[in-house]
């Protein structure tokens, strides 16, 4: 059964989400929209993008997802 | 496509390779990048020009942690590289991570593969959520030498450049649907609790505890294998995988292939009239597989490892009349028979047929 996440797993999500799916966070406020999207959010659009069971939480099938070797593209806007 | 739809305003385009990778000769390193630029010049007008000195359009090169472009990579794994939309100066530019290992075959990781799939970013074209398609963002290795760019990517392309100037339109392989209602399987196995569908390039894993089903491609677990198994079973004693095409067979451990693999499956005790295996699977029990081959079957006892006497017989006289059996496994004590886009539950222990089901039952469509 999936087990919880371990802190430092959150930290490799937080990182994911930044570099894949524009996730803003206090490292990079010059990029800081007026809405701020959540880490659930950017996982709902993580999740639904790979075709995982879209939950908004950070469960082993994502975790497991975010450790694949990938292109350092974002999957979806902000590229340039 | 990516947002904007940027493109290139010109069909002629240059390319230059800054650099090398100590992990490869530099021919070969030339020979990865020229093939992925051809994956693209086979399906659209576009053609592609090396130049050696000078700006050309797409510069590739291979570079180390923070190179001053705003997106380091961070040592081995994780991101292989990036590229960037069309556009002057670093536009279309492609970056591969020097410190991955770069390689021409399935170690490590292939550059003809990765740079493909950057080129794709060079020329416009987004990631892909299928995962069939050279876009998709993750890392998956494919057989190169018989390349073929997945119809998802040329559908992608051709909506930008338009479509080859060939007579023959170019066409690809297409991700299969996991509740496709004609889908059938080459090979079902269990593998360590999960249930694995093989088709083509491509298996389905399932949980049985877990309602979603992922693809993937076959060679991103294991490799060495070609696509197409046509049987797979798991010797569950020896916590081994054992996949079969044609008259070869591979034993696997985890996804390394066991010593002295493939070899013939003669070596199993078939006669030379047997010329592949169609459906596979281990009794846990009792230690016996059994080998469908046409419309008969055998008995292989893996402790003794040799074909059990008395074999082949006929299926039809054990199993009904279920006809050839493409795929096989055994769950929760039945024997689960596919054929086409049906499959059998079979108690052993009454000998007779449960029920019939579709063969996707088990993906929750």
């Amino acid at each position: 059964a999936p087990v919880a996440p371990e802190v430092d797993t959150m930290m490799l999500a937080k990182g994911y989400l930044r570099n894949f799916y524009s996730l803003e966070t206090e490292l990079r406020p010059s990029f800081r929209r007026k809405i701020t999207d959540s880490v659930s959010e950017k996982l709902r659009k993580m999740q639904s993008f790979f075709g995982l069971k879209v939950t908004g939480k950070l469960n082993n099938e994502t975790v497991e997802m975010m450790k694949q070797p990938r292109c350092g593209v974002p999957d979806i806007g902000e590229y340039v | 496509l990516i947002d904007g739809n940027p493109k290139w305003p010109r069909n002629d385009l240059t390319y230059r390779i800054i650099n090398y990778t100590p992990d490869m000769r530099p021919a070969d390193v030339d020979e990865a990048i020229k093939q992925a630029f051809e994956v693209w010049s086979n399906v659209v007008p576009l053609t592609f020009r090396r130049i050696e000195d000078g700006a050309a359009d797409i510069m590739m090169s291979f570079q180390y942690r923070d190179h001053g472009d705003g997106y380091p990579f961070y040592g081995p794994h994780g991101t292989l590289a990036h590229a960037f939309q069309p556009g002057p100066r670093i536009g279309g530019d492609v970056h591969f991570d020097e410190e991955e290992t770069w390689t021409k075959n399935s170690r490590g990781y292939n550059l003809f593969i990765v740079a493909a799939h950057e080129l794709g970013h060079s020329l416009g074209l987004a990631h892909s959520p299928d995962p069939g398609s050279l876009m998709y963002p993750n890392y998956a290795y494919r057989d190169t030498k018989d390349f073929h760019l997945p119809q998802d990517d040329i559908n992608g392309i051709q909506a930008i450049y338009g479509q080859s100037l060939q007579p023959v339109q170019p066409t690809g392989p297409s991700t299969p649907g996991t509740c496709d209602p004609n889908l059938s399987f080459d090979a079902v196995a269990t593998l360590r609790g999960e249930m694995l569908f093989f088709k083509g390039r491509y298996l389905w894993r399932k949980h049985p505890q877990i309602r979603e089903t992922e693809i993937n491609l076959i060679s991103q677990f294991w490799p060495a294998l070609p696509a197409g198994i046509q049987a797979a079973y798991e010797n569950v004693e020896k916590d081994q995988f054992v996949l079969f095409k044609e008259d070869k067979y591979w034993v696997f451990k985890e996804s390394n292939v066991v010593h002295g693999y493939p070899k013939r499956i003669h070596q199993l005790g078939f006669p030379k009239n047997v010329k592949r295996i169609n459906a596979a699977f281990s009794d846990k029990n009792t230690g016996k597989t059994y080998f469908f081959v046409a419309n008969k079957y055998w008995r292989y006892d893996e402790n003794r490892q040799s074909m059990d006497e008395g074999y082949p017989r006929n299926i039809i006289s054990v199993f009904g009349k279920i006809g050839k059996v493409d795929a096989a496994f055994q769950h929760d004590g039945y024997i689960y028979l596919f054929h086409g886009r049906k499959q059998t539950q079979f108690d052993p222990n009454t000998k007779q047929v449960v029920r019939v089901l579709k063969s996707t039952s088990w993906f929750s469509c």
